[in-house]
This record gives C-alpha cells, sequence and structure tokens, in this order.
C-alpha cells in the first residue's frame, strides 16, 4: 500500500524514512594527517599507584599526559585516518578514525563539508571524537548547496571571546531560527569517545507545533552541514622549549559524524530516489512535483500549493477545464472568491468553447444541447446568414441568429410568414403589399 | 409552409458592393 494514501484512496501526509543523512557520504576535509607522515601521540589518563586514574589537583596536565606516540601515514591503508571513516559504518568495536593534522590552532581552523545532495529537514547531527572534544567549535548549514552558510550551533568555553554571543543564550518565540552558543560538551574529559550531538529543535518553543511553524520548518532545513573545529583544547605547554610532544599531541579526530533526518519533501513523499544522473528527488505524490514536491504538477492549480500536515494532505487539485484546456493558472483573487475552494484559470480553451472553466460557448457559437460540455463537439457555428442576420453571435444556448425585420429561422435565412424576398441586402424581406 | 430560404443572386449590390459577402 502507498503509505501517502489511505485505505480509500485518499491522499494523506507521507514523509521518507528517518535516516543519518551522512552515511555513507564523501566529507570534504580541510586538514588530514598522513602526507607526509607525521607522528602523532594518545593523550591518557596518569595513573596512580594503584592504577587508578589521579585525582585532578591543580593544573589539568598534571594527571594528564601524551602517550603511546604513532604514525600517520596516508600511504599505510593501517596507519591512515581519511575522512572516508567519518562517514563509514560506525562499528563500536572496531573505531575508525579521520584524524587532522597536528596542533592546526586557532586561528587556523578545520572544517569538515558534507553535501546532502538535496534539501533534508535535519533533526541532529552529531559527532564521535577519538581526541579530546574542541575547545571551540561551529556548526553550520546552508540551504542553497553550499553558496551560503548559517550557523546552526556554537560550543565553545569562551563563547563570547570566540563567537561574539552569550553562553547559553534563552530561546524564544522571537529568535528560534538562531544559533545559541554553549559551553557544555566543551570539557576535555573524556579524552577520547566524547560526543557532541546537536538537536535542531532541542529547547526552540514552536518544536511541539512544528506543522504550523514556516520558521522551524525553514530552520531545519538544509542541503549541506559543515563543522568547523575552531580551537583546540591545549594544557597551555605548546609553546614551552620542549614542546614538540606537546604539539603532537593535540589534533582533532572523529570517528562518526552523523546528520540525522529526513528527506524534505514537504508532507508529500514517502521516500527519495535517484534520478538518471544521480540526483536525489523525492518521489511526489499528491500531484505534487519538484526536488521537494514543492510545486503543483502543471494543470493541477486550482488551489495554492501547501505543505501537507498530519491533518490535510493538502494535495494539489487539477483545474477542471471540461477537457477543452490543457493548461491553466492559479487566480488567488477567484480563489478567496470562491470560499478558498477554486482559483483555477483555463488558458487556451480549445473546440470553440470560452470561460475560465471552458464551460460556455465562445462568441459566434452556441451549445448543442444533445452533447455533454467536455464533448469536443458541445459547441456548434452559429453560422449566421449574412444578408439574413443581423450579426454573426447567436444566443448560446438556442443558436437563434438575430434576424433583420421580416426574416426569421434559426440563422435568419428565410422570409417570415407574410414576407417577400427583396433585391436590397439591407432589407431581404419586405412586406407583401 | 415552409419559406424558400433567400436567394443571394436576387439581390443587387450595386450601391452596397462593400457589404457584400463572400460566397
Amino acid at each position: 500500500p502507498d503509505p501517502c494514501y489511505d485505505e480509500t484512496g485518499h491522499p494523506r501526509r507521507c514523509i521518507p524514512d528517518f535516516v543519518n543523512a551522512a552515511f555513507g557520504k564523501e566529507v570534504r576535509v580541510s586538514s588530514t594527517c598522513g602526507r607526509p607522515p607525521s607522528r602523532f601521540c594518545v593523550l591518557s589518563e596518569r595513573k596512580g599507584p594503584g592504577g587508578e586514574a589521579e585525582e585532578e589537583r591543580g593544573p589539568r596536565a598534571a594527571s594528564i599526559s601524551p602517550s603511546s606516540c604513532q604514525v600517520c601515514d596516508a600511504g599505510d591503508p593501517k596507519r591512515w585516518h581519511p575522512a572516508s571513516y567519518l562517514t563509514d559504518l560506525n562499528n563500536p568495536h572496531n573505531l575508525t578514525c579521520w584524524q587532522s593534522e597536528s596542533f592546526v590552532q586557532h586561528p587556523l581552523n578545520v572544517t569538515l563539508s558534507l553535501a546532502l545532495g538535496k534539501k533534508f529537514e535535519v533533526t541532529y547531527v552529531s559527532l564521535q571524537f577519538c581526541s579530546p572534544r574542541p575547545e571551540s567549535m561551529a556548526i553550520l548549514k546552508s540551504m542553497d548547496g553550499g553558496k551560503s552558510w548559517v550557523p546552526f550551533q556554537f560550543y565553545s568555553a569562551q563563547c563570547r571571546k570566540m563567537y561574539n554571543r552569550p553562553n547559553r543564550a534563552a530561546i524564544t518565540k522571537q529568535n528560534e531560527q538562531e544559533a545559541v552558543c554553549t559551553d557544555s560538551h566543551t570539557d576535555l574529559r573524556p579524552l577520547a569517545g566524547g560526543l557532541i550531538a546537536f538537536s535542531t529543535l532541542d529547547g526552540r518553543p514552536s518544536a511541539h507545533d512544528f506543522d504550523n511553524s514556516p520558521v522551524l520548518q525553514d530552520w531545519v532545513t538544509a542541503t549541506d552541514i559543515q563543522v568547523v573545529f575552531s580551537r583546540l583544547h591545549t594544557f597551555g605547554d605548546e609553546n614551552e622549549d620542549d614542546s614538540q610532544l606537546a604539539r603532537d599531541s593535540y589534533y582533532y579526530a572523529v570517528s562518526d559524524l552523523q546528520v540525522g533526518g529526513r528527506c524534505k519533501c514537504n508532507g508529500h513523499a514517502a521516500r527519495c530516489l535517484r534520478d538518471r544522473d544521480g540526483q536525489l528527488l523525492c518521489d511526489c505524490k499528491h500531484h505534487t512535483a519538484g526536488p521537494e514536491c514543492d510545486r503543483c504538477k502543471p494543470f493541477h492549480y486550482d488551489r495554492p500549493w501547501q505543505r501537507a500536515t498530519a491533518r490535510e494532505a493538502n494535495e494539489c487539485v487539477a483545474c477542471n477545464c471540461n477537457l477543452h484546456a490543457r493548461r491553466c493558472r492559479f487566480n488567488m483573487e477567484l480563489y478567496k472568491l470562491s470560499g478558498r475552494k477554486s482559483g483555477g484559470v483555463c488558458l487556451n480553451c480549445r473546440h470553440n468553447t470560452a470561460g475560465r472553466h471552458c464551460h460556455y460557448c465562445k462568441e459566434g457559437y452556441y451549445r448543442d444541447m444533445t452533447k455533454p460540455i467536455t464533448h469536443r463537439k458541445a459547441c456548434k457555428a452559429c453560422d449566421c446568414h449574412p444578408v439574413g442576420a443581423a450579426g454573426k453571435t447567436c444566443n448560446q444556448t438556442t443558436g437563434q441568429c438575430p434576424c433583420k425585420d421580416g426574416v426569421t429561422g434559426i440563422t435568419c435565412n428565410r422570409c417570415a410568414k407574410g414576407y417577400q424576398q427583396s433585391r436590397s441586402p439591407i432589407a431581404p424581406c419586405i412586406k407583401i403589399p | 409552409d415552409v419559406m424558400p430560404t433567400l436567394d443571394m443572386t436576387l439581390f443587387d449590390w450595386t450601391d452596397y458592393e462593400d457589404l457584400r459577402p463572400e460566397m
């Protein structure tokens, strides 16, 4: 059964499955270790005498130290850390990590850019780290294929200084479409395995009424996601004389980038498919069209396009042109006048018909009542006599032409009783004396 | 009684040439 229609064939809202839109997709990164091969060291807790982690006393560095140095080598499959590891299968028993070059520190950034292929409605963006989480990072989105970017969320231990935003600002109905900065999830610990998960709707007042919030519908829409790592966590030891070991310990490493959401189809498709060019498109139903089912199919302009809601499918409706037109347009004035029922206006009515629904005969033609209006011969030519008739336009219902004085007949082609034909084409019939 | 249809050949178009229909 088609999820876009109920058992009785009536349209109903349908939405594609919730997916990790990042899975298997290529992520463009601005920095990856291994070209040339380079050393990196893993930070670990310094163990106490009993093997337990030392309590943090004084500077954080007191209980954390670099250890287990390894080589990142893009030429060695066992030692490389490519960007493809960000979106491959995330097996917790065999984590694969993308890793940046070491010590790309503020003001230099490291960016991850992910093209989703079309508009998605994003519910969350999450990152699982193999390194400590960044001291500052931003999540951005694009709605135009990466031409322009707007911030989704900031994470920073110093929100004002790094991003010129207050820490944990309140979200109200007036600023639901603004990115917030928070100092949560910026702790140094855990040294590996830490998570950053940004929920796009969490804490936004209209989230519970998403169907009726164009602002939030727009807010969650994205064609691309970008993660900008702005600042590494350090202990301040990177500038000491013997700092190479420290510098080799500071880098960004991520095992999993997820973008949870649904292919955006505005409630008019239950799935997205790839076209011949490999482009992802909604499989639009409800007489809708466009990559996001964001407009009505041609000839289905009887009411304005609308997104489907849980209560109403808002399907597009075909214009009523009685089979005499192939094109129509929407007229808002007529739609309002009809009580918001019908606004379609037929274009180029054929078969000698006229009117917004091609529902009557055009001038010079009359309705043949033996045929339905949908019949291609429903309108017959008036055929008014060139001399006997006073005009070329007949009564659209009866076909009666306007006759000159003394002339009779549907087409005005005969003299009436008591009249005879004259020689004058101005008064073709004259009274018999 | 059905009257005969107008006979176009009987009309004199001398003064109304510009009104004469193409037949």
